[in-house]
């Protein structure tokens, strides 16, 4: 039953999107559904907007699930919405956040490989998408979005898992969210994104070893992140340029977020560092989540201050 | 058996190329067995000290843990086998479709 939903498993896509209708109807004060396309098999792909009614406000993308097999991420993105909505009453600086942004968050991007993930292939990163003159599926939807599209770090191999795709944006599900948040860039000022696994979390630029602008405000609201996770289990996270701290990639949609104006772009790459990998036991999704969700409350507060 | 047994024997093997002679062949090695990365994402991030896991098959990983003992390059069996693993996960997600 949705009303004693477990957070500390791993759902399906239908039980996410079942979730997602009742969490909607459940808490009308505070979520609204809807979805910004379909993807290539079809899928609606739902958002929440979480947050108190109001007009211009500011807001916050929160996209999990971009390669299917980092089953993590969703389950940190329902979590997420479980512990904002529940908090809303209890903790002053998250009510604070969701009276003075939208929060827009996407349990699961990769609809079709996500399924796909749960069918028949655990361990499959891309999507599902299928092009008549290669034989194999699947682009990876985060080389293909438009930034530096198909140069280092991404494969022009349709049979590589890093494949960026024949053009930027060939992934419907990429455009669809492309298209949302490019309409929404003068609102949203910071764009999250959770994949799996590394324990890290990364910054502009992907694509360049030079640095970011405004490298000082992020790096600090990047540090202070990785401490509030740190606080909760002592978990060390790595912090930093996703060039240089991790490797040189093309296409990702972090870049592409800040490169459209977005002041705040991170990638989440949550635990662990390889030890169980995309095979994260739901016994550590509560502690996983309970340390991210530190962080992200520390990145929205660190909105609210003049950097 | 979840997704029809197909994981059975599989490995995830980590490996640390100690200079850039290792880190070429285990990327000529990664192609040719073509095993399934999981970190990096891409080989052509592999380079020396580049922490690499690896999932490859049963028959796969016999060639590739030969190849590393006879070369003498640092590895460690992460997932000795991962349908094992994904069983167990699946045990605890059971008793609900019951319900």
């Amino acid at each position: 039953s949705l009303s004693r939903y477990n957070y500390e498993v791993y759902h399906s896509l239908d039980e996410i999107e079942s979730w997602m209708h009742y969490m909607n109807h459940t808490h009308p004060h505070l979520i609204s559904m809807f979805s910004v396309g379909k993807s290539y098999e079809g899928k609606p792909l739902h958002v929440l907007k979480l947050g108190k009614n109001g007009t211009k406000k500011k807001a916050i993308w929160i996209d999990c699930g971009i390669h299917a097999r980092e089953w993590i991420g969703p389950a940190f993105c329902q979590w997420f919405v479980k512990e904002a909505v529940s908090a809303y009453n209890r903790d002053p600086s998250m009510k604070k956040i969701l009276s003075i942004f939208y929060i827009y968050v996407m349990p699961v991007f990769n609809v079709d490989g996500y399924h796909y993930s749960w069918t028949t292939d655990r361990f499959w990163r891309k999507t599902r998408s299928k092009n008549r003159r290669y034989n194999c599926h699947g682009v990876d939807a985060n080389r293909n979005w438009k930034v530096k599209f198909s140069e280092e770090g991404a494969s022009l191999n349709p049979c590589d898992d890093t494949y960026c795709g024949p053009y930027a944006e060939s992934e419907p599900e990429v455009k669809a969210v492309a298209q949302f948040i490019y309409k929404q860039r003068k609102h949203i000022k910071a764009y999250l994104s959770f994949h799996a696994y590394a324990q890290m979390l990364l910054y502009p630029y992907s694509y360049q070893y030079d640095a970011i602008p405004n490298y000082h405000c992020v790096e600090s609201a990047a540090y202070d992140a990785v401490n509030a996770i740190r606080s909760a289990y002592g978990v060390r996270y790595q912090h930093g340029p996703a060039s240089s701290t991790l490797y040189m990639s093309s296409g990702s949609s972090m870049d592409w977020a800040y490169n459209i104006g977005i002041p705040y772009a991170f990638a989440f790459e949550l635990r662990d560092t390889g030890y169980y990998g995309f095979l994260l036991p739901e016994s550590l999704i509560k502690p996983t989540c309970t340390e991210t969700m530190l962080a992200v409350t520390k990145i929205a507060m660190h909105l609210l201050k003049k950097c | 058996h979840s997704y029809s047994n197909r994981y059975a024997g599989d490995k995830v093997i980590r490996i640390v190329p100690k200079n850039d002679v290792e880190a070429q062949e285990l990327k000529n090695l990664y192609r040719q067995l073509q095993v399934d990365l999981w970190h990096p994402s891409s080989i052509s991030s592999i380079w020396t000290d580049t922490l690499t896991d690896v999932h490859v098959s049963r028959n796969s990983s016999q060639v590739l843990l030969t190849y590393l003992r006879n070369a003498n390059v640092q590895h460690e069996i992460l997932v000795d086998n991962i349908q094992k693993v994904l069983e167990k996960q699946s045990v605890s997600r059971a008793p609900r479709n019951r319900r």
